[in-house]
C-alpha cells in the first residue's frame, strides 16, 4: 500500500490538554468520539477505576461546564482552542471519604482537590484546623518527622495555610513551620494515603465541603438567595451565609425536579409540603445545577442499595491492599 | 516538646490556645 493509502486510512483527530490535580496529558482524540470515550481513556490513563465521583470539566464564556457524556465531544459547546483544554476534577462527593473512597488514586485526587479548596479559600476553614490540615498534608508528602533531616526552613517553599489565616496572627513564616511541624511530628508511623484520609475525614465535617454553590432569587419577594447541591440534598442558604442552611431538602424527600428557561422547580416528596421555586441566572446555569441534581442523586440510591459485584470486588481489593500496606509500613 | 495528640477536639482547642497571644487585634 502506498504512503498515500496509509495516510488516507487514519481517522481524523484533534488534540486535547487534560489537566488533572497534579500532572498534564494529551490526548489526540478521534473526530467521532463522544464525551464517555475521552473521559474512559483518562481514567484508563490513570489507573482510575472509581469514575462514578469525576468528570471532564472546561469553562465557556466564564461559565464552568462538565462534558457530556453520551455527545460527541465536538458537538459540544467546548473553547475553541488547539489543544482543547479539560480540567479532570471531582464533580460528587462523597457522604463518607473513608467508606466510598477505595482506591488510593481516588484518594489522592480528592485529597489534591479539597486541599486546593481549603487553600484558596474556596472552603472556609478555621486557622486551627487548617494548622492540623497541614500538619497532614505535610505528613503525606515528607513521610515520617525527622529532625536530623527536616531541619528549620523545610517547609518555606510549601503552601500550608490559607492567606486569611496568615493575616490573621502575627506570625512569621518560622513561627508557623514550628507550630505546624509539632503537630506533624505528632504523626509518626502514618502512611501517605493514611495521612490524606486522615486530612479529608477532617475536610469532610467543613460546612462548605462538597457543596456547589448558585446565586439564585426566589419570585416571591426576589431575595437574593443562594442554593447549594451536595451528596446530601439541596439546600437554600441565604448570601451572606454560606454554613448554616436557611432551607434543606434530603435527596429522599424529593419527589422531582425541574425547570423551563431560567425557572426551576423542586417537588418534595410530601404533596402537601410546598412546592419550591427559584431563578437562576443563565438557563445553562439551570442545566449544571439539573445535571449535579441528578448526579448526587443517583449517587445517594446506588449508595443506599447492596454494592454491586465491581464495588463489592474492589472494597476486597482496597482491604487487601491495606493490610499489606500496614504490614509493610511495620516491617519497615 | 510536641504537645500531646489525645483526641481531635482537644488537638483543636491546644491549636486554637497557642494561636491566642498572636492573633491580630480585628481578628482576636
Amino acid at each position: 500500500m502506498s504512503i498515500r493509502g496509509l495516510k488516507k486510512k487514519q481517522p481524523k483527530t484533534f488534540k486535547v490538554k487534560v489537566i488533572t490535580m497534579d500532572a498534564e496529558m494529551e490526548f489526540s482524540c478521534e473526530m467521532k468520539w463522544k464525551g464517555k470515550d475521552l473521559f474512559d481513556l483518562v481514567c484508563r490513563t490513570l489507573g482510575l477505576r472509581e469514575t462514578w465521583f469525576f468528570g471532564l470539566q472546561y469553562t465557556i464564556k466564564g461559565v464552568c461546564a462538565w462534558l457530556k457524556m453520551e455527545k460527541k465531544v465536538l458537538e459540544q459547546e467546548i473553547p475553541k482552542e488547539d489543544p482543547t483544554q479539560f480540567r479532570f476534577l471531582a464533580k460528587f462527593y462523597p457522604e463518607k471519604v473513608e467508606e466510598e473512597l477505595l482506591q488510593e488514586i481516588t484518594q489522592h485526587l480528592f485529597f489534591l482537590q479539597v486541599k486546593k479548596q481549603i487553600l484558596d479559600e474556596e472552603i472556609h476553614c478555621s486557622p486551627e484546623v487548617t494548622v492540623l490540615l497541614a500538619s497532614y498534608a505535610v505528613q503525606a508528602k515528607y513521610g515520617d518527622y525527622d529532625p536530623n533531616f527536616h531541619k528549620p526552613g523545610f517547609l518555606i517553599q510549601d503552601e500550608l495555610l490559607p492567606k486569611r489565616v496568615l493575616k490573621q496572627y502575627q506570625m512569621t513564616v518560622h513561627m508557623w513551620e514550628e507550630k505546624i511541624t509539632a503537630w506533624y511530628a505528632e504523626h509518626r508511623g502514618i502512611a501517605r494515603d493514611e495521612a490524606e484520609m486522615n486530612y479529608l475525614k477532617i475536610a469532610q465535617d467543613l460546612a462548605m465541603y462538597g457543596v456547589n454553590y448558585f446565586p439564585i432569587e426566589q419570585n416571591k419577594n426576589h431575595r437574593d438567595l443562594l442554593l447549594g447541591v451536595d451528596a446530601k440534598g439541596i439546600h437554600v442558604y441565604s448570601i451572606n451565609n454560606r454554613f448554616s442552611p436557611n432551607r434543606s431538602f434530603e435527596w429522599s424527600a424529593i419527589r422531582n425536579i425541574s425547570y423551563s428557561e431560567k425557572e426551576l422547580t423542586i417537588k418534595p416528596l410530601d404533596k402537601k409540603a410546598e412546592v419550591f421555586k427559584f431563578f437562576s441566572s443563565q438557563l445553562k446555569v439551570n442545566k449544571l445545577i439539573l445535571q449535579l441534581c441528578i448526579g448526587n442523586h443517583d449517587l445517594f440510591m446506588k449508595r443506599r442499595r447492596v454494592d454491586s459485584i465491581e464495588i463489592q470486588q474492589m472494597k476486597a481489593q482496597a482491604r487487601e491492599e491495606k493490610a499489606r500496606k500496614k504490614m509493610e509500613h511495620q516491617r519497615l | 516538646n510536641p504537645p500531646k495528640f489525645v483526641t481531635y477536639h482537644k488537638a483543636l482547642q491546644e491549636i486554637r490556645n497557642s494561636l491566642l497571644p498572636f492573633a491580630n487585634e480585628a481578628s482576636s
